[in-house]
């Protein structure tokens, strides 16, 4: 049996809202030692989503068997959609499930709302993502990375990123003209999380599509700052922490032409 | 500009 309760039905909300732009059927894998694990590709192959849920991100949680719940992010985001931010939130399934059971109960105690979701077969391709060594890593706030993303999308369909010692460029160049954004190195000593951090081996030059990052930065509502490591002609990898896990989006860049 | 496949960089398990 798994029961896992959340302290609160937000971050599981965001999770869904993040995702599910991308990625419409997914397996979530759950076990005792891992918690819930998800990788989920687009069906374009270009973007895959890597989202991990240790034990502690629950406050309570127990998987008895190791199961694989397929589930339809379009109508998992309806349930959850029923439940407020503040609710706790548990998701319950018996050994062998046919369905996943989502209970919201509000903090007061003074209501409880049960789901019951119907769960699928779901044939997904997994992929094999080793450990890589990067040419960097850039550390920014999550919203700024969004805003740049969003903004840029207007110009052109692609967005080429360029990343030097001290400073990270971001251009677009589309019909209408074109736009450069640069971000310097800096530490925020008031806030942490306003730091921009460059770590870099060498110096990236690589260009990914517009539509990708817009979907991306999606996840900005779960994490202040977002990691993003480049190599040169190999897919990006971006990471949003979450308390005792993290959502991972790993990119194909474009071909240099 | 061609988008490459993440297929080209990472194997199927």
């Amino acid at each position: 049996m798994l029961e896992g309760k959340f302290e609160s039905a937000s971050l599981m909300k965001r999770l869904v809202e993040a995702i599910k732009d991308s990625v419409k059927l997914c397996n979530f894998n759950c076990s005792q030692t891992k918690g819930i694990t998800l990788q989920a590709i687009d069906d374009s192959r270009v973007l895959l989503i890597s989202l991990k849920l240790d034990p502690g991100c629950f406050e309570g949680f127990r998987c008895d068997k190791n199961l694989v719940l397929g589930l339809d992010l379009e109508s998992l985001s309806k349930v959850l959609k029923q439940g407020n931010n503040e609710d706790y939130l548990t998701l319950i399934a018996e050994d062998a499930p046919d369905n996943l059971l989502v209970v919201f109960e509000d903090p007061k105690k003074d209501r409880i709302s049960e789901f019951s979701l119907k769960l699928m077969d779901i044939d997904s391709d997994v992929l094999s993502i080793e450990d890589m060594d990067h040419d960097c890593s850039i550390t920014l706030p999550s919203s700024d990375f969004a805003k740049v993303a969003r903004d840029m999308r207007t110009l052109s369909e692609s967005l080429q990123i360029l990343v030097t010692k001290d400073s990270v460029k971001f251009m677009a160049s589309g019909p209408i003209g074109t736009g450069s954004v640069i971000i310097k190195a800096h530490t925020d000593l008031k806030d942490g999380k306003e730091s921009i951090k460059i770590d870099l081996n060498k110096s990236v030059n690589v260009t990914f599509g517009a539509k990708y990052l817009n979907d991306i930065v999606k996840a900005s509502t779960l994490a202040e700052t977002v990691t993003i490591k480049l190599t040169n002609k190999i897919p990006a990898l971006f990471e949003f922490k979450l308390q005792g896990g993290y959502l991972r989006y790993y990119l194909a860049p474009k071909f240099d032409e | 500009m061609p988008q490459q496949l993440l297929t080209s960089f990472f194997r199927s398990q």
